[in-house]
């Protein structure tokens, strides 16, 4: 998952 | 960033500073719920674990924030500011969120990794984390004009999310189930404050239940 490596939320 | 998700980040500071000033001009916590801002605590230390990577001097100094002040509310709450609270207002059995989001976490997650796990619970836990105060409020039945603010702020940072996510996924493909599953659940968790604050607050009137 491309969304677990980029938290860039708070 | 976009102006939703910067809105956002914004009202959540401005939770944080109208809780303060609460605290401060009254000298009393009292309508506050020690729970909702431990569990807050607790999500910010196990969330931003990744406070060492770098992404932005804006997310790293948010996050540093974020953890700051809920451990200065907390001690607030319980060191300075201790003879006006009232546990017996304060009584939402928190271990079954607390176990409920970890169980969650260990079974819905991206990655079955310690930090990956901790981060999904951190995330299942701000989505319940307000029903503490949630439930002080309807047990009290009415809340000072300054605590309905600063609750405002707080759901329509959460709203403002949803809004962003819609954007994000426009503009940018950007897809999170986790986060918007439970983003939109604690955002609904507000309706029935939003209805009562728009009602009331929002016409001068004092914050109570029907």
């Amino acid at each position: 998952e491309a969304a677990a490596k980029n938290k860039d939320e708070l | 960033m976009n102006f939703f998700r910067l809105t956002a980040d914004l009202m959540h500071l401005l939770s944080i500073f109208v809780l303060l000033l609460k605290i401060q001009k009254t000298r009393s916590c009292s309508g506050i719920s020690f729970k909702t801002q431990l569990l807050y605590a607790v999500v910010f230390v196990t969330r931003y674990l990744d406070l060492l990577k770098w992404i932005s001097l804006y997310n790293t100094l948010m996050k540093i924030f974020f953890i700051a002040s809920s451990i200065y509310i907390l001690y607030l709450m319980k060191i300075k500011f201790r003879a006006t609270y009232d546990p017996s207002q304060d009584t939402f059995r928190i271990e079954f969120l607390l176990g409920a989001c970890l169980l969650l976490a260990l079974v819905f997650n991206y990655t079955f990794t310690f930090i990956e796990v901790l981060w999904t619970f951190s995330i299942y836990l701000e989505a319940v984390a307000i029903l503490p105060q949630l439930f002080m409020l309807s047990r009290t039945g009415e809340a000072e004009t300054i605590t309905t603010h600063y609750l405002f702020a707080l759901g329509a940072y959460r709203g403002l999310y949803l809004l962003n996510w819609i954007w994000r996924f426009y503009t940018e493909h950007h897809i999170d189930w986790i986060v918007w599953v439970a983003g939109a659940i604690q955002t609904a968790l507000y309706s029935d404050f939003f209805y009562i604050y728009y009602k009331k607050v929002l016409h001068g009137q004092k914050f109570e239940l029907p």
